[in-house]
């Protein structure tokens, strides 16, 4: 017997998510940061955050099409974590690493917290 | 997959959607 392992399946069905996600394909949701509006999938958002898996898994909260984040997030922060959702790709940038890190601690994204604080104690 | 001989695929795996229609 055989297997045949496609090593680059899991970036190239990423890859397609995010090309949904930018055509605004079967999107069914609206995330709420201040003024700012993102649209992605329920399914991606809980398979990366934890806020966002009770929130899902919350059989009140499931069918909501639009969630509003507590004011205190940076959309910025927020916008560089959706993209690292979709791309596996975190934007670090100097003047937003510790928006970024707050909001990861807020969305419940603990391995993102710990990479963001090694970064920060290395770059000290 | 223990036991099984697994052959490392490099390539693409499944079809690429367009950025646009």
């Amino acid at each position: 017997d055989s297997c045949i392992q496609f090593t680059r399946h899991a970036s190239d069905v990423l890859l397609n998510l995010n090309r949904l996600r930018s055509r605004d394909i079967l999107t069914d949701v609206t995330i709420l940061v201040n003024r700012q509006q993102f649209r992605a999938h329920k399914t991606v958002l809980m398979a990366c955050s934890g806020l966002f898996y009770s929130i899902f898994t919350d059989s009140h909260k499931c069918n909501l099409n639009a969630i509003s984040l507590d004011p205190k997030v940076d959309p910025e922060g927020f916008a560089i974590l959706l993209e690292f959702m979709y791309t596996s790709r975190l934007a670090l940038k100097e003047s937003l690493i510790m928006a970024i890190m707050n909001t990861a601690i807020y969305l419940q994204m603990d391995h993102v917290v710990d990479t963001c604080h090694r970064f920060i104690k290395s770059s000290d | 997959y223990e036991g099984v001989n697994t052959i490392k695929e490099m390539g693409r795996s499944i079809h690429e959607i367009p950025r646009k229609e």
